[in-house]
């Protein structure tokens, strides 16, 4: 099962903070129930999927879309404060969502809330949860922290690694150098001697020739 | 002995390697292998 | 500031959970303040810094060690459940916190509480302490998460670079000592011939040397 819990404002109370609990099963278009408190009393509700499909279809909107504007307004808390709105009534338990577009704003949803018998429990459970996540995500923090310093000791290993490897082929290739040459030095001086020696072989025949 | 000697640095240089006979890659590295405090 | 929530169990009441706000400045041994609640009512109190000194004296320990004790007991939670223990009565609002050793309780310390009058400020307070906690850490790790990626992803870049640099040298030294070859074997080529024409001009003059 799939939760989030958000503050919201509700625009008859602008100066209280609400919490809102939204929980569904695998997917918030199939239905989802609703809790809300203000931290002393707590209201409950459920969505069908036939009530949001019914929704959609008054709101000429396309289901997916719809289910897509609910995310948004209900779960995901990345709009803007002033792009959704909420509102409840404490007499009537009337809970409604609303979509701000241009000044004008469009009822995305409403249900009928119940009060619960038992708001302690409610609370408690929902800042239950709070610590769970809270903890959670500490732990997952500490994994990512290591996990991180890891990839760094290896990045920085395998880059002086790639230094070396650069510095090694640079040696490689003057150390290669430096021995072809001593080698190459050894036939040249051997071709001069030899060709030292074969001028000097002509050069003496020719003397013996002017001889004769 | 001397001739002997002689008779190798006639047909070696310094380093081992023939002046007559054509190397090929694996003995080239043997004679570099022989090359030692390269300056 | 610093502050720390964490669920704990009441003594006398084991099946409420109850919550524990400590708050401190800089150092817990400095002094701290507590928020109880169970959710429904809150409770408030305040332990100074001559309590802590006056606790640790009257149980004959390192003042150090006593606030280390405090800070396992009322902040880390990392003991197992049964190490340390609480207790509050509602009638006197004494609460009260232990340490378990070998099946003997030492009480660490004791207060009395006040009791809040508006205990739904209080426990939305908390409740938003702690949706901004998983806020942040939520941030933290999608930020850890990210550079986890980048550093895998230049850790990969880097790995590649080094698998090049090894191949290309490896292809440097094959390539440099096949062109020595064929450079030498000139010159070997160069050297017979020209021992060929020495011994050629050597013979040659030995037959005319004869011939006279």
């Amino acid at each position: 099962m799939e939760r989030n819990v958000s503050r919201i404002h509700i625009v008859s109370e602008p100066s209280i903070i609400y919490f809102l609990q939204v929980s569904w099963e695998k997917d918030l278009g199939s239905g989802f129930d609703i809790i809300l408190t203000d931290g002393q009393s707590a209201w409950s509700g459920t969505v069908t999927t036939s009530e949001i499909s019914r929704e959609a279809d008054d709101m000429a909107m396309e289901r997916d879309k719809y289910v897509d504007e609910l995310k948004k307004a209900l779960v995901l808390g990345t709009e803007p404060a002033n792009v959704y709105k909420f509102d409840f009534s404490k007499e009537n338990c009337n809970f409604s969502y609303s979509r701000n577009l241009k000044n004008v704003s469009f009822i995305l949803g409403s249900l009928i809330l119940q009060k619960v018998s038992s708001p302690a429990e409610v609370i408690r459970e929902l800042m239950s949860y709070c610590l769970n996540c809270m903890a959670d995500q500490l732990a997952k923090n500490e994994h990512l922290q290591r996990e991180n310093e890891m990839l760094q000791r290896d990045w920085n290993d395998v880059q002086k690694r790639l230094e070396k490897c650069v510095t090694d082929k640079e040696n490689l290739e003057a150390d290669l150098h430096k021995r072809f040459v001593l080698v190459l030095n050894e036939k040249k001086a051997k071709i001069r001697s030899l060709h030292k020696s074969l001028i000097q072989a002509k050069k003496s025949e020719k003397e013996k020739q002017d001889e004769r | 002995c001397p001739s002997t000697k002689e008779h190798f640095a006639c047909e070696y240089d310094c380093y081992g390697d023939s002046y007559f006979a054509d190397t090929d890659v694996v003995q080239l590295k043997e004679v570099f292998s022989r090359i030692k405090n390269v300056k």
